[in-house]
């Protein structure tokens, strides 16, 4: 069994490709077999590992949006012991207007994930800021959908669109469709804003735990992870948290994560 | 003549929005008649003004992409003293997908201010974290691209493919469209990464002054807005920096780059 996450929030920069390379190498790093997709056209997760894709022409996310039974191991590099990542290359912007009238244009990362069933335990998805139709390939092949937030008013806002596409996805071509929780980054846990919405989040959570909604078991992620120039530094260099800095909060914070999204898993 | 600017990035959370508003803001109270475009789905800017286009039924700037000779008087809200604003609704995700066979689907938002012409001096596009057709449009319409940023490492990767995108667009429907250059935002002038960064902007920027290209003139534009959480609580109040929190650095800072702003204007 596979835990497949899209990481996903349309809000911009939230954390969301600093949290798909730092949770899975942190889970990477406690010896399970995980997968990184690179699905946003920016190919920030392929930077931040130092994978250049354009430059070893090997296939990428790209061509196997285009053609899901094409040549595949190509695709899937070795970035470190237990971690393994599909690259993005910026032409992955164009797929959005190729795929807009393919068919099957919301399933093809189902059936590329699904050539890959057993060879990862742990599978991250790192979503553009947006909810289009990268974005819903990737929570219609997820097991769960976990949003990066940063706890400010206007990413606040954006979460009940974000529930509300995730519902959608549930209803139609994704039963199994679970939203997992949010993961506070970038948190500054002194002011009184991010108490206040902290605060809001625990209390919606709260109040969906009776209701047949795909959020009824989402929680606030602990820790939240803490402002830390070390975490914008290390992908200058291509490098994890964990290689850049290994005693710094940034590498703390995403350890932890990673270690009570493993012991949950492993609980369930 | 109007000063049309699109405030774009594809980079997420950079402070497109936060820019747009407060520099537009700034310059409103220094008296010239300014007018914000909402292009994004997320409508934050008009979130942060306060202003609930759903809410009232007039028509929005969705309507008019769609139909650039519809009625526009209703579209343009007066939101402050001297500042106007066409709202934006989430309606406007699909605008991309319905525009993307129409005729002239690069020249809507060109046509809409054109009919407001004379009306505004200045004109601020908020655009949405992509370089998809919202943002085509805007750059069409617009006399100049301005660029806020972080300086941080990704948020200077993505330069490179923003000067492309400008370049394009200013060789094909839109010769006169300039880079006026970049706004660092949430600027931590503290950290060595904002140093290095900095250093790397101004060293290109110099270096393409001698060039024909669109941001030949470019500069990084003072000051730099410093990272001030009244900047992140103004929005949930539906205030302006300037009414929530006068005396804050953040307030210092736009209303200091809207008087840059004017005062370049005044002297072209
Ligand atoms: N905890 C943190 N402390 C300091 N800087 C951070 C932290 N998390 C992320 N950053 C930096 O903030 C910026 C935004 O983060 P990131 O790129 O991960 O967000 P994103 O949601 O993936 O953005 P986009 O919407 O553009 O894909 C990046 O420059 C990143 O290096
Ligand atoms: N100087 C600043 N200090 C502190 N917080 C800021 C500052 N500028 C912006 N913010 C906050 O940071 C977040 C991102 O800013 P903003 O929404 O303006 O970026 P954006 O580029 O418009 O994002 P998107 O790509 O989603 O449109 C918001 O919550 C905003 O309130
Ligand atoms: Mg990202
Ligand atoms: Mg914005």
């Amino acid at each position: 069994l596979t835990r497949s996450v899209a990481v996903m929030n349309q809000k911009g920069g939230v954390g969301k490709t600093t949290t798909t390379v730092n949770l899975a190498a942190g889970v990477a790093r406690l010896g399970r077999s995980t997968l990184i997709v690179d699905l946003d056209p920016q190919a920030h997760a392929s930077l931040h590992l130092g994978v250049d894709a354009e430059a070893d022409g090997a296939p990428t996310i790209y061509d196997l949006l285009l053609d899901p039974e094409g040549p595949i191991d190509g695709a899937v590099r070795d970035a470190r012991p237990n971690l393994s990542i599909i690259p993005a290359v910026v032409d992955l912007a164009a797929a959005e207007t190729e795929l807009a009238d393919a068919p099957n244009r919301h399933g093809r990362l189902t059936r590329v994930l699904e050539r890959l069933a057993g060879r990862f335990e742990f599978v991250f998805i790192d979503c553009p800021p947006s909810l289009g139709l990268l974005t819903l390939n990737a929570l219609g092949a997820s097991r769960e959908a976990l949003a990066p937030m940063q706890a400010h008013f206007l990413a606040l806002q954006g979460l009940g669109k974000l529930f509300e596409t995730v519902r959608l996805v549930g209803r139609g071509v994704n039963p199994r469709l679970r939203i997992s929780g949010v993961v506070l980054c970038m948190h500054e846990e002194t002011t009184n804003l991010a108490r206040e919405v902290v605060a809001d989040l625990h209390a919606f959570f709260e109040g969906a735990r009776a209701e047949d909604v795909p959020w009824k078991s989402a929680r606030v992620y602990t820790p939240p992870i803490r402002r830390n120039i070390k975490l914008a530094e290390s992908p200058s260099f291509g490098k994890t948290i964990f290689e850049y800095a290994p005693g710094a909060p940034g590498a703390q914070d995403y350890a932890a994560l990673a270690e009570t999204f493993v012991r949950e898993w492993d609980a369930m």
